[in-house]
């Protein structure tokens, strides 16, 4: 869950 | 990071830095739709509040910060420092028909009921539509200047590369966001009928005429 909430992209 | 994101970023910076300096060397906002530009810097604001909480690099951060700056310089050059060039009477575009209903999507569809992704949600779904207001002003005065349609074209470009750049991440990362790439293409599919206009009439125009 964490990871996909983190969001890299501008 | 792809090359894919790389141009993408760019051509978005691109596309803000020209507005800004045509803007401000021509000091005039004359076809521009600042309903568009307070709906791109609520996307900003919304999206990058986790420059408060998290870190993810160098890049990021700098790029986060130069488009929060540069939008909101936007909209006080067109609301405040040359207000008198604001061309109201065209802008008027119902900005609340694209945030409410947003808003409410945001809240039903989302990856994580929480208020930092609800909120980044909401950015995602505005950005998509954001531009609406400028389409719509440029349709009633059946013209755009061409600097103005360079700002189009490279703030289309953008999120055109961001699809490729999901394509790239998704076959070599298996990473995908659904709702970014939803929205990724119906904002991309709004800029289409621009693009066939720019790339058909953009050469050897003075004006881009866009029949009403």
């Amino acid at each position: 869950k964490a990871d996909e909430t983190t969001h890299d992209e501008l | 990071m792809n090359i894919f994101r790389l141009t993408g970023d760019l051509s978005h910076l691109a596309a803000i830095i020209i507005l800004l300096l045509k803007i401000w060397k021509t000091r005039s906002c004359a076809g521009i739709s600042g309903k568009s530009q307070i709906l791109f810097a609520l996307v900003f604001t919304s999206r990058y509040l986790d420059l408060l909480t998290s870190f993810i690099s160098l890049y990021n951060t700098t790029m986060k910060v130069i488009y929060i700056g540069c939008a909101y310089a936007t909209v006080y050059l067109i609301y405040a420092k040359f207000k008198a060039t604001y061309d109201g009477n065209h802008d008027t575009f119902r900005v609340e028909f694209l945030v409410v209903p947003v808003g409410g999507l945001a809240f039903l569809v989302n990856h994580d009921f929480s208020p930092l992704e609800i909120l980044w949600t909401f950015s995602i779904y505005l950005e998509s539509v954001a531009i609406l207001p400028q389409l719509f002003m440029i349709s009633k005065t059946g013209e755009a200047e061409t600097i103005t349609t360079h700002y189009l074209f490279f703030l289309g470009l953008y999120r055109a590369l961001y699809l490729i750049n999901w394509i790239w991440r998704f076959y070599f990362e298996g990473f995908f966001d659904m709702i970014a790439i939803v929205a990724g293409v119906v904002q991309t599919i709004l800029y289409c009928d621009f693009f066939y206009l720019y790339v058909t009439k953009g050469e050897g125009r003075s004006q881009l005429s866009i029949p009403t």
